[in-house]
């Protein structure tokens, strides 16, 4: 629903990677394979 | 000139060993030269390129096909397989030499070819030349088989060194994706800490704003 | 038991070819048996352990070292290198036969060893094992050969195969750099996207609570 993906763009980027909470290499493992099925 | 030397025993006498000499230009089916020695004797005797056909019309087979047949009786030296037979017949005077050579079939034999062989007048020369040309063609092969060899430890060195590089390079890659993750890591934690800085001062600014009329 | 053959010219005779065979267990030094044959004659004789020692210490020369230099004359077949001469003398009844071997140094010849050979009863038989030993030794080397071509033809394969695999590699480290990068660059590029957008919201809401007091 738009309050959801609202929320969603809030904490998140396009590519799915947290704006605030730190990462770390698994997590921006996680986020670089997702860009390659969205390519 | 091609030629090749075998040992042959004949059906008529298994435990006597003949040297059984094969020389040609280019091809077999144009005709070769036979020479054959006891250690002690030796006779010598020529199949033309015409002899060749008819043997091979006589017995109602493909020229080529007969051609080959002679190579493995003759050359390839396959009568240790039992595949081919020979007989040696000398003469009362032995200044000739029947020699004839057959193919072994399962339950028949049949004739490959036969021809009179002239005794040669100094068979010392034909030993010495059979023993000469062994050796010539081992030393040949004894360089060939060195060559063989070094060539053999410089590939297997050659491939030593690249399986190496290869490690090394596999490893490199694996170090790469490691040390480019933990710089990304650092680089884009750095910029989420800022993100949740500037989060909290504008927080801080609109709690400040909101409250300005009540605090004045 | 090792054996070697070779072809000799005899300085009193270069035009004339005999065979040298040599045979020992083990090692030469513990003693050697001669065959010598023109291709019609042959001739035997021993060279026991001790006569070797009796010679080496006539000649002063260290035991060993006179065992390599027997080894480069007898089997080596440098003779054709021109650093060894052999003598052979038929005796009038030719039932024996002296040979010797001396080694060629600038200018002077010293004799190495000498031996009386005595004439065999059925050279045929030597001549036979002569060139059956040579045609053994050729099938020998000749599988030897075939099997060394054959390694050589998988080596080269192998190393061919690793090539390719290092050049894929190398290609595979290099794209990946080149992936990670460009992810990298895009997430990144998000961060200050949103970074720039925080800093433009906190300095309106900051004009805006500056204002507040002037719009009341």
């Amino acid at each position: 629903c738009p309050d959801t993906k609202e929320h969603f763009a809030r904490e998140y980027d396009s590519y799915g990677d947290s704006y605030t909470a730190d990462t770390d290499v698994a997590q921006l493992k996680e986020v670089f394979s997702r860009m390659k099925d969205n390519s | 000139m091609e030629k090749t030397l075998n040992r042959i025993h004949p059906v008529s006498d298994p435990e006597a060993t003949y040297f059984l000499q094969v020389s040609w230009e280019k091809d077999l089916g144009t005709g070769f030269v036979i020479m054959l020695s006891d250690g002690q004797c030796a006779w010598t005797g020529t199949v033309s390129e015409a002899e060749i056909s008819r043997e091979a019309a006589d017995m109602e087979m493909d020229r080529e096909k007969y051609v080959e047949e002679l190579k493995k009786a003759l050359i390839l030296g396959e009568e240790s397989a039992g595949k081919y037979n020979f007989a040696i017949s000398r003469g009362e005077e032995s200044t000739e030499c029947h020699f004839s050579y057959e193919k072994n079939m399962k339950d028949v034999s049949f004739r490959l070819g036969s021809l009179r062989l002239q005794k040669v007048s100094r068979p010392v020369e034909v030993v010495k030349e059979l023993i000469g040309h062994c050796l010539d063609r081992l030393g040949r092969l004894q360089a060939e088989n060195e060559h063989l060899q070094k060539e053999n430890e410089r590939l297997f060195s050659d491939w030593n060194d690249v399986e190496k590089r290869l490690e090394k390079c596999v490893k490199a890659k694996e170090e790469l994706e490691a040390d480019l993750y933990n710089r990304f890591v650092l680089v884009l934690n750095e910029k989420k800490a800022k993100i949740r800085n500037l989060q909290k001062l504008l927080k801080e600014a609109k709690e400040s704003a909101a409250d300005a009329p009540y605090t004045r």
